[in-house]
């Protein structure tokens, strides 16, 4: 069965995108059926899965604003030869808040979620298969998109910059995660936090990794991700770090972060 | 006369709050009247001023929303014997997007332009002087907060750091600038960009550097802010850079970064 993970974190630059990317491709890699979804008016993750703006026909925008079917709007990431789904972001996106807002439209918040639920029953009237893994990067905001996103999803991955400006952000994320399971998607679990740009060199990554674990136990993912500079490289070849340099540490992180989340799928 | 200037970037994680905090602080180190408005719903620039959660009592919020005055809202941030004015923000600001939109309000996106014209005004009147530089912490979109400062500013100041994704949203930025100075405040310029998070070892940040200077010449600062684990490690104290630790390389940096700054406000 699908499972929907909305990647979201209001704090700028901990590595949402850079997660959604790596670890759908290490996800893709090992034979899960992965879409990415790209809720981010900066488009970021179709970028560095190699679709560039010029080759964005179809994006979310449409399939929010303007009823174009999942299936539709989906495109192949250009990534060697593993089968990744995208469908790409791009800066029409801004204007949703605003258009979904003054509409009074009551059902706002549903838009993504009635799209995947739509596109599930058709999959499932032509007997197919539908994805393993649909994965939604998340602007850096608890706006109308990100709230989308967290209704139309089974489950929240939140990627943690080891910093302390990202830690004091993590109650907020948290009460506005309990909010729209109060109101909007009462099943709504968390994935898991998974710590981002870890610097064994200096104390504060240290620090903020002891302060999470000791604060949400299991709910932490065991692989961490470390700063590594390759990470932020090969976004600009439009290449998965996991294609770009399967070897380096921040790879390798990833694919060990999709083994973990896969295991303890199998657990549950 | 006072300088209103957004510190703004939709692409986050770049320095925005780092280079309020730090180069307000700088400012007011050499006797420039400075005051930081705290225009992020995560409240960062406040808590990094020494200003916790429990000491807002009032905020940027009271400020755009119920016509609290700028001086009632004015707070002295806690930092050793600088004199540095603060409007603290909060979580309360990720209503205004909403609460600002549904209600079709013809002049949402002035709001903080009037309060700032009105402060002027009753200053005036009492034959006070203003701030010599007004800082406005921007959060990482661009709605209608960040709209909001664009439309009460002087001029913008761009952090960039110095990585991939953050160079392909800048045209997005630029678009949003011209569009602002077409139709909400035809006077905003370009304070300057500056980069932030350059790293010397690695070659990303040199080609980043390369391609900005290449592109937009003068705009763009000389001084450069390198990544230092300092700056980051100063917010969990509570205080800026620049009084945590004031010979790191990022406190040299902010305080050059100041002093350029000055240099070319005398210049023309
Ligand atoms: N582990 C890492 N090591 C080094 N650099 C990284 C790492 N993870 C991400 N980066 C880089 O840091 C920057 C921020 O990461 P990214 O853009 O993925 O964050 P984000 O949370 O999606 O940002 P936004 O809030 O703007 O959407 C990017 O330039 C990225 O290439
Ligand atoms: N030059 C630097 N060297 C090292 N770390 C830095 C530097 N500048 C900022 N940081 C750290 O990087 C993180 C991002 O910086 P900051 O929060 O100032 O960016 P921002 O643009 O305000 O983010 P947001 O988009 O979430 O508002 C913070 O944890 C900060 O402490
Ligand atoms: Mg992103
Ligand atoms: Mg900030």
């Amino acid at each position: 069965r699908e499972r929907i993970i909305a990647i979201a974190n209001q704090k700028g630059g901990v590595g949402k995108t850079t997660t959604a990317i790596n670890l759908g491709t290490a996800l893709a890699a090992v034979g899960e059926r992965v879409l990415v979804f790209d809720l981010d008016p900066q488009g970021n993750a179709s970028t560095g899965l190699g679709v560039p703006p010029a080759e964005r026909r179809h994006t979310t925008y449409d399939v929010l604003m303007r009823g174009t079917p999942i299936e539709e709007a989906t495109v192949s990431a250009n990534i060697a030869d593993i089968a990744l789904d995208l469908i790409p972001g791009d800066v029409e996106l801004s204007a949703v808040e605003l258009e979904l807002a003054s509409a009074q439209t009551p059902r706002r918040n549903f838009r993504l979620r009635d799209a995947t639920a739509q596109h599930r029953e058709r999959r499932a009237l032509k007997g197919e298969d539908g994805y393993d893994y649909v994965l939604i990067d998340c602007p850096p905001s608890l706006s109308t998109l990100t709230l989308n996103a967290l209704t139309a999803a089974d489950s929240v991955l939140i990627p943690l910059q080891c910093e302390f400006f990202a830690l004091e952000g993590l109650t907020q994320l948290m009460h506005t995660i309990e909010a729209v399971r109060a109101s909007l998607n009462t099943t709504l679990e968390i994935q898991g936090i998974v710590l981002t740009m870890f610097d064994a060199r200096n104390n504060l990554s240290e620090q903020v990794e002891n302060d999470v674990r000791g604060h949400f136990g299991a709910k932490v993912f065991n692989t961490m991700i470390p700063r590594n500079v390759r990470l932020s490289e090969a976004p600009s070849h439009g290449k998965p770090a996991l294609i770009y340099d399967h070897r380096c540490p921040g790879s390798l992180a990833y694919a060990r972060l999709a083994s973990e989340m896969l295991q303890r799928a199998r657990q549950q």
